[in-house]
């Protein structure tokens, strides 16, 4: 039987939404050649004990989750990304030197709760 | 803002927000493997951040270092007398004390390639500079020739392995004094080369742009989790 989340709709649940970043905003077009932007995303909703098993979650978050649920003195399992990817980015410095370097973890690909 | 903007500017290994003053050009191989990289994390498939494979080298950053040399004055040219000098200097400062060079790659475009206007053929030469300027001398004085280069024809990029040395200037920025480049007409060609000589020379003057590509592996960013990977 399905379990009724308490207090959180599903819209609200923890997950993946998307946000790009584009370099224009942050005034950083000037010296980074590429890319213009990337889509970043970010986690965000609610981790409930009732689906923490379900949300993608670590065996910390649901202890924690179930802690909580004892003593709600420890906080709740929080919405966080269980899985990130690199990107490259290519950019100018100030010596006036074209740079092109890996950055590890920098688009959140899944979320969960942890 | 402005301190989080540091913060994150620091994450990415700078210490400041940049203003370039001049733009180089993004040479071939850094845009191919930019965009190789992209592919790749779009499509998923994992990746080694610390290992260049389209270099064939260990690296986790590629710096394109401009010339910030200087030509040095030519007389009334023959063809007995240098078609063009220039000191090649490379600032290596960027590169960060815990960074380890595994290539540096200097690259002499000497204009864009043509069928029709071969040019004569010209002799170059590397020579590192081992000593500073004499004093009242505006240029260092040239050391032992490094490399010894006939090219068929004045045009095209050429490049040079110059690991070792860019590892003795990093390791001692004093001994960074730059490359001496010098460029000879080859004899013996036809008649015309008297005709020829000046135009070949100021073109090679405008169009001549040199660079070091230099490649660094730094231990600690290419730590246990990409090695996993790999």
């Amino acid at each position: 039987a399905a379990i009724p989340a308490l207090g959180a709709s599903y819209k609200n649940l923890c997950h993946r939404h998307q946000l790009f970043i584009n370099f224009q905003d942050l005034g950083w077009h000037k010296w980074i050649i590429a890319p213009k932007g990337f889509m970043a995303n970010y986690c965000h909703g609610d981790c409930p004990f009732s689906l923490t098993t379900s949300l993608n979650s670590s065996n910390y978050a649901f202890m924690q989750a179930l802690m909580h649920a004892v003593d709600p003195g420890v906080p709740q399992a929080v919405c966080v990304p269980t899985k990130l990817s690199p990107m490259s980015m290519l950019y100018h410095d100030n010596d006036d030197n074209v740079i092109l370097r890996h950055y590890e973890d920098m688009v959140v690909d899944e979320c969960g709760c942890g | 803002f402005q301190f989080r903007e540091y913060d994150f500017l620091q994450f990415l290994g700078l210490d400041q927000v940049p203003s370039p003053q001049k733009f180089q050009p993004v040479p071939y191989v850094l845009k191919k493997i930019f965009q190789d990289r992209e592919a790749a994390a779009a499509t998923g498939v994992p990746q080694d951040l610390c290992y260049v494979k389209e270099l064939g080298v260990p690296g986790n950053v590629l710096r394109l270092l401009p010339d910030q040399g200087f030509f040095l004055s030519s007389k009334k040219l023959s063809q007995a007398s240098p078609c063009l000098q220039k000191l090649l200097y490379f600032n290596l400062s960027a590169i960060k004390e815990k960074e380890q060079l595994t290539m540096a790659q200097l690259g002499l475009d000497l204009g864009p390639r043509s069928y029709y206007h071969l040019g004569p053929e010209l002799e170059l030469a590397l020579i590192l500079v081992q000593e500073p300027p004499e004093w009242g001398q505006a240029s260092p004085k040239p050391g032992k020739i490094f490399s010894l280069h006939s090219v068929p024809s004045p045009q095209g990029a050429l490049y040079f392995n110059l690991l070792d040395v860019a590892k003795d200037w990093n390791d001692n920025p004093r001994k960074n004094l730059g490359l001496f480049l010098e460029i000879l007409v080859k004899e013996d060609r036809d008649s015309r080369m008297d005709f020829q000589l000046e135009d070949t020379c100021a073109r090679l003057r405008r169009s001549l742009l040199a660079s070091l590509l230099v490649v660094t592996f730094n231990p600690e960013q290419c730590s246990s989790s990409s090695r996993k990977r790999r």
